[in-house]
């Protein structure tokens, strides 16, 4: 299927199981195919993507569909990102990084797994700015729920799914440890400990994982650090 | 190189290994 064909399916508003099935191909032909097909789908087609996804996030009551589209979405935005050409696309897009924060939602934790990843890679490929941008598509998503904007990390730190806790520390790790201005990283530190991190860290401790520990292991050495510096 | 590929997975990678949080 060529690029051109799935712009125009997706332009025609399919929805339901016709919407997952075009998205499961389409994450596919985005992994599979060189680069130049990436870029023939190209910002149509990541404008696109990213329309279906504001839509199911609008949705009040998702059906399991919706569900699974929202995470094929997820997916293939990530296979759209895998390249230079894609990934400059995406953070050259404003609304994307505004539509992955607010897609973080530890009732879907397989699901959250891949968008807390892809905020964390952001995070750290980006120049200076970059985190700046993801902290504040955190923060509007944040005032949209009405709560604290790390709510939702600190509450997939308390899922039952290890993965999904192991994404939320290197969120974490990605946020606090990338400013360059100490005050900054002791500012978003403190700020999840005050969200509830300080009481879950003792509970992680103590599950045998170790990409877990791993996590960690950096939180903890960069406290230190941070700490002597300070 | 703008047709390479893999550059997401190279990211995630670093950061389960923690190699992405090594102080530069």
């Amino acid at each position: 299927i060529s690029p051109q064909e799935f712009l125009s399916e997706l332009k025609s508003g399919v929805t339901d199981e016709k919407l997952f099935a075009c998205l499961d191909s389409l994450r596919v032909s985005l992994t599979s195919n060189p680069v130049s097909w990436v870029q023939s789908f190209g910002h149509e087609g990541l404008g696109l993507l990213l329309d279906i996804l504001e839509r199911l996030l609008l949705k009040k009551h998702q059906d399991k569909v919706d569900k699974k589209s929202q995470h094929k979405v997820i997916q293939c935005l990530k296979a759209f990102m895998n390249n230079k050409y894609g990934l400059e696309r995406i953070l050259g897009e404003e609304k994307s990084l505004a539509l992955l924060a607010r897609a973080m939602d530890p009732c879907q934790p397989a699901m959250m797994t891949d968008v807390v990843k892809l905020l964390s890679a952001i995070c750290i490929v980006g120049e200076e700015n970059t985190l700046e941008k993801v902290l504040e598509a955190i923060t509007s998503a944040g005032e949209r729920l009405e709560m604290s904007r790390f709510s939702p990390i600190v509450q997939g730190l308390a899922d039952r799914s290890v993965q999904l806790q192991v994404a939320c520390m290197q969120l974490i790790n990605a946020l606090v440890t990338s400013p360059d201005e100490l005050d900054f990283r002791l500012h978003i530190r403190n700020e999840f400990m005050r969200c509830g991190l300080r009481e879950i860290l003792p509970n992680l401790g103590a599950i045998k994982n170790e990409a877990l520990d791993i996590q960690l292991k950096v939180f903890e050495e960069h406290k230190e650090e941070d700490m002597i510096e300070f | 190189d703008g047709d390479e590929t893999g550059i997401m997975d190279d990211l995630l990678e670093a950061l389960q290994s923690g190699a992405a949080f090594r102080r530069k």
